[in-house]
This record gives C-alpha cells, sequence and structure tokens, in this order.
C-alpha cells in the first residue's frame, strides 16, 4: 500500500 | 480572566463530538478576538484547527491572553450534561487552573454547573500558510459524510481526482473497487435550503488520503457544507463554517504517497 506522510514534512514547526 | 456565553451548548457539544477521536488533549488559547485550538493527532498525519471568533458569542470578554489545556475526555463528561438548547457560559480566571461551566434552560429554570481541572500540556504548533489551493470543492456536509461511510468498507485509502467537470472519490480494495463520481449540481434539501456540489480547478488534482480519517472528520452535524481543498503532494483542507460568523473548524490531513 502506499505510505502515510506527516504533517510535519509539509508544515514547518512554529 | 475569560468569560463567553454561547447561545447554544450544543455547538461546543457537536465540535468536541467531532475531534475527541482524533485528539485527546490540547490546549485552548484565548484572547480578546477569540478562542483557538491547534492540535495534531498522536501521529501526525492530521491537524485540527479550531477557530472562535468573538463576535459569535452572545457575550465575549478575556482582557489577558490565557491558555487552557483541556482533557476532552473530562471535557467530554461535562457537555453531556448540556440539553441542546441550553445555554453555556464559559469562565476562567487568570491562573488558567480551572474552567467553570454553566448550562441555562431556554426558559431559565434549570441551572447547572461544573468546575474542571485544567492541565499543562506542552504541544507542538505549526506554522500552517494560507495557500491558494488547485481544487476547492463545495457539497453537502451529508453527501461527503455518505461518501465516506460506503467507500470505507472497501479500502484504506480513498483516492480523490478532480478535473474541471466532476471529482472521483474511489477506493480499490483487495476483492473489490468503488467510486462514487459527483458533478456540479444545485438541490433543494428537507429544510428547502439550496445545497450545491461546486468544482472549482484550476489545476487537474489526484490524491491519497487515509480513509480512516477522512470517515472521522466527514461530519453532517457540524455545517450543512463543507469544503475540501485540494493539491497534488501536500496536505489537504477540510474545513466547516459556522453560521453567526462564530468560526470554523479545520482538519489538514497529511497524503499518502510512495
Amino acid at each position: 500500500g502506499l505510505a502515510q506522510t506527516q504533517l510535519v514534512n509539509f508544515f514547518k514547526i512554529q | 480572566m475569560l468569560e463567553g456565553r454561547l447561545t447554544h451548548a450544543s455547538t461546543l457539544k457537536k465540535i468536541v463530538e467531532a475531534v475527541k477521536d482524533v485528539i485527546s488533549e490540547a490546549n485552548f488559547d484565548c484572547n480578546d478576538s477569540g478562542i483557538t485550538l491547534q492540535c495534531m493527532d498522536s501521529g501526525h498525519v492530521a491537524l485540527v484547527l479550531l477557530q472562535l471568533n468573538s463576535d459569535g458569542f452572545e457575550d465575549y470578554r478575556c482582557d489577558r491572553n490565557i491558555t487552557l489545556g483541556i482533557n476532552f475526555a473530562a471535557l467530554t463528561k461535562v457537555l453531556k450534561c448540556a440539553a441542546n438548547d441550553d445555554s453555556l457560559t464559559l469562565k476562567a480566571d487568570d491562573s488558567g487552573d480551572r474552567l467553570n461551566f454553566v448550562f441555562e434552560s431556554q426558559k431559565g429554570d434549570r441551572v447547572s454547573e461544573f468546575d474542571m481541572k485544567l492541565m499543562t500540556i506542552d504541544a507542538e504548533l505549526l506554522s500552517i500558510p494560507d495557500n491558494d489551493y488547485d481544487v476547492t470543492i463545495k457539497m453537502s456536509s451529508a453527501e461527503f459524510s455518505r461518501i465516506c461511510k460506503d467507500l470505507a468498507n472497501f479500502g484504506e485509502t480513498m483516492n480523490i481526482s478532480a478535473d474541471k467537470e466532476s471529482v472521483r472519490f474511489g477506493v480499490e480494495g483487495d476483492v473489490s473497487a468503488a467510486s462514487v463520481v459527483l458533478r456540479p449540481n444545485e438541490t433543494i434539501d428537507e429544510d428547502e435550503k439550496i445545497v450545491s456540489t461546486s468544482i472549482m480547478v484550476k489545476k487537474e488534482t489526484n490524491v491519497n488520503l487515509s480513509m480512516k480519517f477522512l470517515k472521522t472528520f466527514a461530519n453532517s452535524s457540524l455545517a450543512g457544507s463543507v469544503t475540501l481543498e485540494l493539491q497534488d503532494d501536500i496536505p489537504c483542507l477540510i474545513k466547516y463554517v459556522f453560521p453567526n460568523d462564530l468560526g470554523v473548524l479545520c482538519f489538514y490531513l497529511a497524503p499518502k504517497g510512495d
């Protein structure tokens, strides 16, 4: 199946 | 000190009901302009962003910024005690260690009060840029909920693809495959409100998303319509706008990929 990415790959940590 | 009164306690009840399976505890950041919550699920795959505007409250005052660290299991217990047409008044002093709830019946003949201990939550916040997505779909929240419920039985990944004419929701399972295609339309629902599906596409898009999360985020009780914002290889946004300028509840979901 497809792998689930995480949000930190797209949005910077404040 | 924070003091906010909502005409309908059910508003907060529905919000908490919609997010409690994704987040177990979160900070409510309160200031003069309203209340904001940002929280990721434990796997950092999905993010809940709630914004409640002070203007949407019947009364609202917050003279100093306060962070209220809330356990959602405790909050759910408290909100269960509110009847749907009760009003809700929230109160917290500047120490931010307790939150007080008062539910009052419409006729004013029944008042119940609850006090909840708050906690210190060390949360990682993300900067979410304003994005002009390639695809914006606005549709009935009941329809979105039905699609997710129906297709969830077929597999773990939902593929959503959109072009100028239609949007296709598809699943390929081990033994069967299923899809639903929607085209722009306008219908009248049982409350005689116009429910329309609109699809705005700047660029054809094809995304794969976790069915489990989509099913949780498809919620027809929050608002009559839902907006899906999609773009290849970036998190999708599922947005519910509350009536009377009260605010929005957004779910961001990271895509699945190779």
